[in-house]
């Protein structure tokens, strides 16, 4: 495993974009999943369209037909990639844009962009992570948003932080050390895109400690999922 | 390593008291700031001294926040004149797994070494 490892610089990730007041943060968890799987296909980053999971995707969990994804009150990543491999696909941004609330559904098969081949869920397990990380690229994470309300930036490491996960961001890299104040130790860290504009925490992005003295941090390493795309010529 | 962390949570506790009152003055200031900022407007006079006030319990959790996450920075963000629960219903948004369904589609393992 490399010690250091960032998507965005091999062109796998897309721009932050901004979920605005809706609770939709598993749709642009699942997109920017499948952006960089397309690209890791194709060859070829296409921004996708979280609204028409919003609109289109109320999948149910198989095991409880009560737990279903439900746009701006909410959804798992797991079962959207299941939406996604029963639709056929998913649509550009540019083709069904966002809209930041539920709309009747408008999803035109004709114009599917990028394709689920299958999808997995990676174990508790940091290294794992990592590997499935460089592997299969850019992975759907949960975390718990409890420090990111008040975050502006720096490499976040709570003493003390709840493992009940709340919110779905997409994990694009790892650093080996971290920037921190002077009294403690650098810190490993991932690197997290959050859906929350570019004018949140580092241009858009959160960086929370990893590394065997702060494992699963904020439970971020207890809700891992890969993604493949179908290679379209 | 140990001490400093866990000294750290307790000065975090007795810090509590420690201006951790802020000023009428210094959070006016602030969010006022905050307003120009991300250019917030509120329907009247009274619904405005509301978010002032969940404003100013919002600066003394980012004070906490910094106390028990030290290497991070933590402060006034867009989300600042927003309770807990009114930013965890509008900006979140995940759902929990069920509790029955077993972890489908597992990874396989993956080498880590060489």
């Amino acid at each position: 495993l490399p010690d250091d490892f960032d998507w965005r610089e091999h062109g796998a990730v897309g721009p932050v974009k901004d979920q605005g007041s809706c609770g939709s943060c598993w749709s642009f968890s699942t997109s920017g999943a499948l952006e960089g799987a397309h690209f890791l296909a194709t060859g070829k980053l296409e921004v996708l369209s979280e609204q028409q999971m919003v609109d289109c995707d109320h999948e149910c969990d198989a095991s409880e037909s009560r737990a279903c994804d439900s746009g701006c009150n909410g959804g798992l990543m797991t079962t959207a990639f299941s939406y996604l491999m029963k639709s056929g696909g998913l649509q550009s941004e540019k083709d069904y844009p966002y809209a930041g609330r539920e709309n009747t559904c408008k999803f035109d098969k004709s114009k599917i962009v990028a394709q689920v081949k299958n999808f997995s869920v990676v174990p508790v397990n940091e290294d794992q992570i990592a590997a499935n990380l460089v592997k299969h690229g850019p992975l759907a994470i949960g975390i718990n948003a409890a420090y990111m309300q008040t975050y502006i930036g720096g490499v976040s490491c709570p003493f003390i932080c709840g493992k009940h996960l709340d919110h779905g961001v997409l994990l694009v890299g790892y650093g080996s050390a971290g920037y921190a104040p002077i009294r403690f130790k650098e810190k490993p860290y991932w690197i997290i895109k959050n859906s929350w504009g570019e004018n949140w925490g580092e241009k858009g992005y959160y960086k929370i400690c990893r590394g065997p003295h702060d494992k699963n941090k904020c439970g971020v390493d207890s809700m891992v999922s890969t993604v493949t795309a179908i290679h379209t010529s | 390593e140990e001490d400093p962390l866990i000294q750290q949570v307790v000065g975090g506790g007795e810090g509590e008291g420690e201006g951790d009152e802020l000023g009428e003055l210094d959070a006016e200031a602030h969010f006022a700031s905050f307003e120009r900022r991300f250019g917030r407007t509120y329907r009247d006079a009274g619904e405005r001294a509301h978010r002032m006030s969940v404003f100013a319990a919002n600066l003394r959790r980012a004070r906490r926040h910094q106390r028990l996450d030290p290497t991070a920075t933590h402060g006034v963000t867009k989300f600042s004149d927003l309770t807990p629960d009114e930013f965890r219903d509008r900006f979140l948004g995940l759902r929990r797994p069920s509790s029955l369904g077993a972890a489908p589609h597992e990874a396989p393992i993956l080498p880590t070494d060489g």
